[in-house]
């Protein structure tokens, strides 16, 4: 599964 | 991180400084769009409001970078609105800053990837950034030129997005990354540089100055 949107980016 | 992201926020954090430097030393914020600041200052303070809701120890770059683009962004605004005043070109920087922020408040409550305050505030950063330099290509558009370092600005803005484009197709091959918010916002806001970039790069580069109409 493609684990959407970790919010690791500025 | 790779290398594509690496290269995007170093361009962003030029894009900053250069436009810092240009009002700074010329003490004149002419031919800078006072709004598409604004823009951008709204999209980091929400996007990183969790720096203001749960204090975090600056122990580690990121939380050190959102903090250097809030807190610049708001000095740009400050130099613009307040200190330099008096050189903001407001008639021609009219371009409804309303007509951006609405659609992009509302889209958010429309698309996102849960309904919750900080999730939602996280995809209207993402909706407005990408129509944020509307206001900014519009003056350049009213006023017929661009001086040479504000396409700099402009062109290290793009790019900025543009590279981090190539670091979702990097994290979407090797890590299964996928965030289709911010890689379509993405895609819209490398999208609309477009026309500027044919010009940097067909005049800017020769030394010559962008003029309108082309």
């Amino acid at each position: 599964k493609l684990n959407v949107n970790s919010k690791d980016e500025l | 991180m790779n290398i594509f992201r690496l290269f995007g926020d170093l361009s962003h954090l030029a894009a900053i400084a250069i436009l810092l430097l240009k009002i700074w030393k010329t003490r004149s914020c002419a031919g800078v769009s006072g709004k598409t600041q604004l823009l951008f200052a709204v999209c980091f303070i929400t996007r990183y409001i969790d720096l203001f809701l749960h204090f975090v120890s600056l122990y580690n770059t990121e939380k050190v970078m959102k903090l250097i683009y809030i807190s610049a962004s708001v000095f740009t605004c400050y130099l613009i609105f307040f200190k330099f005043k008096a050189t903001y070109d407001g008639n021609h920087d009219s371009m409804r800053a309303e007509f951006l922020i609405v659609p992009a408040a509302g889209l958010a409550c429309l698309i996102n990837t849960k309904f919750d305050a900080i999730e939602i505030l996280w995809t209207f950063s993402i909706y407005l950034e990408a129509v944020a330099i509307l206001p900014q290509l519009f003056l350049i558009s009213k006023t017929g030129e661009a001086e040479t370092i504000t396409s700099h600005y402009l062109f290290a803005q793009g790019s900025y997005r543009a590279l981090y484009i190539l670091n979702w197709i990097y994290r979407y091959h090797y890590e299964s990354h996928v965030d289709t918010i911010a890689i379509v916002a993405g895609v819209v806001q490398t999208i609309l540089y477009c026309d500027f970039f044919y010009l940097y790069i067909t005049k800017v580069v020769k030394g010559q100055k962008i003029v309108l109409p082309a």
